[in-house]
């Protein structure tokens, strides 16, 4: 059987809300490593990649390999019911039917036990190459969501341009075009705000505002954001799961995006 | 004009 309890049921809310409009359905792999999950949307141009490890859970047991098939939208309406400051415990038998999550309050007054149908999800698994980036940019995720979403008044694709000075956002549609550059900075009065660049040479690419759109909905969940890039392969805007700023965290939500190129 | 690529073309199905 499978049992987990994690201190923070808002940090597994704002987990499945972050991806609950990207994916419908989604297999959560379970192993004695913590929980995984891989998901495209339909069109098979973006990937969520979510890791959870055990660490991030007070409790964690694990005694076979389970596959939850769940539906995330519907997952996210009952971790609605959690309140803030509730602990949430998963349960699943090994060939069950269905999740059991178990909402108590801090001083444990309230219980609140609810069943999520297990579905059978037919999902394609893709390999993810272990690479390094050619750049990474490190800033504030409040103010990545705040770019796209601006970017998003004047067209559907973004350009994303980068050099040693800054991160270049630029956009171009019907009614006009814009661009807002983000520039290193080194010292600033809130850590949280700081852009940090790491790079080995120029890079610029587009994206699907709309995708972009999709993965800033995980800003709730870190500060910062990290947006990695290479020449000609698909971003990754990875946030952190249950960890504090830059450090590394017991998880991570992880976005990829194929570029798109000139036809 | 901009085509949007699948993410197919960069990752091998597992």
């Amino acid at each position: 059987m499978f049992e987990a309890t994690l201190q923070k049921a808002s940090t597994l809310k704002k987990v499945i809300e972050a991806i609950k409009d990207l994916v419908t359905d989604g297999n959560i792999e379970v192993s004695e490593t913590g929980m995984n999950l891989q998901a495209m949307d339909s069109s098979h141009v973006s990937l969520v990649s979510l890791v959870l490890h055990t660490d991030m859970f007070e409790h964690f047991r694990c005694d076979r390999n389970v596959t939850l098939g769940i539906n995330l939208p519907n997952f996210a309406k009952i971790l609605k019911c959690s309140g803030n400051d509730d602990s949430v415990t998963l349960k699943a038998q090994d060939d069950g039917e269905n999740l059991a999550i178990v909402f108590e309050s801090e001083g444990q007054e309230r219980v609140s036990e609810f069943e999520l149908k297990l579905m059978d999800i037919d999902a394609e698994s893709l390999g993810i190459p272990d690479q390094d980036y050619n750049t990474n940019v490190k800033m504030s995720s409040a103010e990545f969501q705040r770019i796209v979403r601006d970017m998003t008044v004047l067209g559907d694709t973004c350009s994303i341009g980068c050099t040693k000075e800054g991160v270049k956002f630029s956009v171009s549609g019907d009614l006009g075009q814009g661009n807002i550059t983000l520039r290193q900075t080194n010292s600033v009065d809130k850590e949280e705000e700081a852009v940090t660049i790491e790079m080995d040479e120029p890079v610029e690419l587009n994206f699907a505002l709309r995708y972009l759109g999709f993965f800033t909905k995980a800003s709730p969940l870190c500060p910062r954001v990290t947006i990695s890039m290479s020449p000609d392969v698909p971003i990754v805007v990875a946030y952190n799961v249950g960890g504090e700023k830059d450090t590394e965290g017991a998880g991570s939500l992880s976005f990829y995006l194929a570029p798109k190129i000139d036809e | 004009k901009k085509g949007q690529t699948s993410l197919s073309s960069f990752f091998a199905k597992k």
